[in-house]
């Protein structure tokens, strides 16, 4: 299908299990398309694929196939920010970083990594008000489920099941951590990370002994030494 | 085009391996 193609199946409102395939052909089509495919599909594209996933998180009994559309939206807003642009263009709208966030759910592990993974990069790579702009979905998100803004991600280093998940979730906090330039704010950050639950889990994620989450850890602690120092 | 991409693919490898924090910290 050509990028226009794609745009017009969207806003078509599609039954469910087509939704599925689109995704997924949409997918393919934005990782192995030049740019200049990427570009064309975002003009319209982006904000209609952020109309659906708004749809989907906001049903109130999500059926199976919902979730599989869910986790392909945010694989697709994925392949969409592997260039230049497609990263701009989530970088500068404050809804995508505020469905990202509501998409941080333990329910749905494999999708909950893949989001804490772009979110941190976006963490990383944005500007000073990033951080800001990331705390305040993440605490939108979590004002809707009555929830400590926090909470979700320490859930999901809980899950002993999904090492992956553990990796990325601590991945998150350490982009989150290492963000502020001011030693008070990321003390602050760490402090509430470790009282939300994190302090009680970190000597069971270094009895796991494996090498990503190791390295994680590592950085977390070495981050936290240094702060203390300069503190 | 070919600079342009792999952008995500770099920055989760940074985060991945902590060279993106300690880039952070200098």
């Amino acid at each position: 299908l050509s990028s226009q193609e794609y745009v017009h199946e969207l806003r078509s409102g599609i039954s469910e299990e087509k939704l599925l395939n689109c995704l997924e052909s949409l997918r393919v089509s934005l990782t192995s398309n030049p740019v200049s495919w990427v570009n064309n599909f975002g003009h319209e594209g982006l904000g209609l694929l952020l109309d659906v996933l708004e749809k989907l998180l906001d049903k109130r009994q999500q059926e199976s196939i919902d979730k599989k559309n869910q986790h392909k939206l945010i694989q697709c807003l994925k392949a969409f920010m592997n260039n230049k642009y497609g990263l701009q263009r989530i970088l500068g709208d404050e809804r995508s970083l505020l469905l990202l966030a509501r998409a941080i759910d333990p329910k749905q592990p494999n999708m909950m990594t893949e989001t804490v993974k772009i979110l941190s990069a976006i963490c990383i790579v944005g500007e000073e008000n990033m951080l800001d702009k990331i705390l305040g979905a993440i605490t939108i998100a979590a004002e809707r489920n009555n929830g400590e803004r926090f909470a979700n991600i320490v859930e999901g280093l809980e899950n002993h099941e999904a090492l992956q998940l553990q990796v990325a979730c601590m991945q998150f906090i350490n982009a989150l951590v290492t963000s502020p330039e001011e030693l008070d704010f990321r003390v602050h950050l760490r402090n509430e990370f470790l009282r939300c639950g994190l302090k009680k889990i970190l000597p069971d994620l270094k009895e796991k002994e494996n090498e990503e989450l190791d390295i994680q850890l590592k950085v977390f602690d070495e981050n936290k030494e240094e702060d203390l120092i300069e503190l | 085009e070919g600079d342009e991409t792999g952008v995500m693919d770099n920055l989760l490898e940074a985060l991945q391996s902590g060279e993106a924090f300690r880039d952070r910290r200098k």
